[in-house]
């Protein structure tokens, strides 16, 4: 079985934006329930 | 291989003993019938999982090294194409909800374990009160098991798994890649009728900063509002993704947990089930299976988050063929057809038409993966 997510996150625009999402892994990664897909940060 | 050699060696010696003393050599023959079906039946059966290891290490090794695998469709494919995959599946189904006798429990699914890397610590309950293979494999873990990340800035993993793809949609039409050469759209997968925060090809430069106003500046009821208000047609040329709508695809292996939780504190408003085949999803299947996605029996629950748009797809397979929501129970997949052929357009719910929709915090468990 397979799971496709599709979200909206924040991104980093000409001059006014303060953060980015980014995703925290790679592929053929395993990944368990919880741990982090991505973050965003103030930069 | 050393072992079978030594066992027909000692029968042909017992064998031989016995016809010396005119003993019954031909029932102790038979005898060994049943024992040498068994294992001739689990050196096959090993053969075809060393096979499909060696197989899945050679694919992991070309990708090491950046070789992209091919959309080559097979006879396999084609024959796949021809089988009654629901009927199948809902066979499955109903062979793993059988009892197993309590003292044969853990030993099959020890077995099941072994071949699959699963981790039994992790089972909520001792292995002898799983009664079938189904409530097994739909397990529940131990509190704590899988801790959530508290940090209020990342998205979580929905499940446990292999991630094969993720990304930003840039290009027009949001194209996910299954392998390299073919590629499904989004809006294929999620449905026609989804809010996707999707804009017409001319009008990028203007909106492209849109998606915070349109989830965050306004009250959720107004986003649904908005939503409702224009229905969309996609024109998957003319139109294009707004900045900031990312992907991931995650691959549960038999072996993994096999429930879904929520990545972050999100309100589902929306549920979407398309009733389509059953294929396999396996590596080997999206590398010979046209629209293996948007073609499976699927599950989408959409609704916003504090970042705006936020969808999650369940798609079923053969083996797991049906997908139980905890927020919905009433809610079944896998029925058997009624129509020869499977209808495209989803048949959908609105949790909430008020607009607020179900409310999960990040981590709580939305749904599962069932046997059959």
């Amino acid at each position: 079985s397979t799971v496709v997510i599709v979200f909206q996150a924040p991104v980093k625009k000409n001059g006014d934006s303060l953060s980015e999402f980014k995703f925290s892994v790679k592929r053929g990664d395993r990944i368990r329930v919880g741990e982090a897909l991505g973050r965003w940060r103030e930069q | 291989t050393s072992f079978i050699i030594k066992k027909l060696q000692s029968q042909a010696a017992t064998q031989a003993r016995a016809s010396l003393n005119g003993g019954s050599g031909s029932s102790q023959g038979d005898s060994f019938l049943v024992p040498g079906a068994t294992v001739a039946t689990l050196l096959m059966l090993g053969v075809l999982h060393a096979r499909r290891m060696y197989d899945e290490k050679k694919v992991k090794e070309a990708q090491g090294k950046g070789i992209e695998c091919e959309f080559q469709p097979d006879l396999k494919a084609t024959f796949l194409r021809l089988l009654p995959l629901r009927s199948i599946s809902r066979c499955w189904g109903y062979l793993t909800s059988v009892e197993i006798p309590v003292w044969l429990r853990p030993h099959i699914y020890r077995a099941w374990a072994r071949a699959f890397h699963s981790n039994l610590e992790e089972a909520a309950l001792p292995l002898e009160e799983y009664a079938s293979f189904r409530e097994f494999f739909v397990r529940s873990l131990k509190e704590g098991r899988r801790p959530v990340d508290p940090d209020p800035q990342c998205l979580v993993s929905p499940v446990d798994g292999t991630i094969l793809r993720f990304g930003e949609f840039k290009g027009p039409g949001a194209m996910i890649e299954q392998v390299k050469g073919f590629s499904y759209s989004v809006s294929s997968l999620l449905g026609a009728s989804s809010f996707l925060p999707m804009v017409a090809e001319g009008h990028m430069g203007e909106d492209v900063d849109e998606p915070k106003n349109i989830s965050t500046n306004k009250s959720k009821k107004s986003w649904w509002r908005i939503s409702m208000a224009s229905p969309k047609v996609w024109d998957p040329v003319s139109s294009r993704p707004m900045r900031g709508l990312f992907y991931c695809v995650i691959y549960l292996k038999p072996g993994d947990y096999h429930r879904i939780h929520s990545p972050v504190d999100w309100n589902i408003l929306v549920r979407r089930h398309f009733s389509g085949n059953l294929f396999p999803v396996n590596e080997r299947a999206t590398r010979t299976i046209g629209n293996l996605y948007v073609e499976n029996e699927r599950v989408v629950l959409e609704g916003p988050w504090q970042e705006g748009f936020m969808a999650i797809a369940a798609i079923g397979a053969t083996n797991i063929g049906s997908i139980e929501l905890f927020i919905e129970p009433e809610f079944r997949t896998n029925q058997p057809s009624r129509r020869l052929l499977h209808s495209k357009t989803p048949e959908e719910r609105v949790y909430d038409p008020e607009g607020v929709g179900m409310t999960l915090k990040k981590g709580d468990e939305v749904a599962a993966f069932n046997m059959g």
